[in-house]
């Protein structure tokens, strides 16, 4: 374990919670995309699986929490704060998402075992799913401003294990491509984002596309 | 370097 990775992880539990606070506090999931909520609890379940036969204390708790808080959202959104989501706002065509992820883990897993190509799945999903959700603040051109830190703290959290994939190749050469490339990816897809909340939302001002 | 990962990232 490294600081960047530590601090990854901590970003990632704050986007979660600052997302189930907004909701909570607010009584409403206006602005938050359906899809990419469950993209993420899909990611979690197919990379999560080997809670069942490994365990190591801080990784399974924190894999019980990701598990866990993704279904929480996913049932607020589908439960008590239902009436305040529109689903014709949330259109990006996830299904393209999760065949791509699907054709590269079956073309390109470590191993071909149902583990190891659920694996590579979830980690080429998880560099897409954000989509839908900055699809959806594309479309209405503006966000609240506690989505806009929910967002920047979920982009940060892949960000920074950037610095910890480097760390841990100069320091012990361990050395996960599959996990590098998509998480590069992944951070890139945040960049006009990160720009926004940048140059708008730390000065101050409401975040409003251009 | 080693490609073999052992899953111990989250």
């Amino acid at each position: 374990m490294n600081i960047f990775r530590l601090a990854g992880d901590l970003f990632h539990l704050i986007s979660i919670f600052i997302l189930i606070h907004k909701m909570t506090t607010s009584k409403s999931c206006s602005g938050i995309s359906f899809k990419s909520q469950a993209l993420y609890l899909l990611v979690y379940v197919t990379r999560y699986l080997d809670l069942f036969w490994t365990f190591a204390l801080y990784n399974s708790t924190m894999k019980i929490i990701f598990i866990g808080s993704s279904a929480y959202v996913l049932h607020l959104m589908t439960g008590p704060f239902k009436p305040t989501h529109d689903p014709n706002i949330d259109t990006f065509k996830v299904r393209y998402l999760i065949g791509g992820a699907a054709i590269l883990a079956l073309l390109f897993p470590y191993k071909w075992t149902p583990a190891e190509v659920l694996w590579t799945f979830s980690i080429w999903l998880e560099s897409v799913a954000i989509l839908p959700q900055l699809f959806m603040v594309q479309r209405t051109g503006a966000a609240e401003t506690i989505t806009t830190h929910y967002i920047f703290a979920l982009g940060a959290y892949r960000a920074l294990y950037i610095p910890n994939w480097i760390y841990r190749y100069l320091t012990s050469t361990f050395w996960d491509p599959l996990s590098i490339i998509a998480g590069v990816i992944q951070t890139v897809l945040y960049s006009d984002f990160f720009y926004i909340y940048y140059t708008k939302v730390l000065q101050g001002r409401k975040f409003e596309l251009p | 370097g080693e490609k073999d990962t052992p899953k111990d990232e989250l």
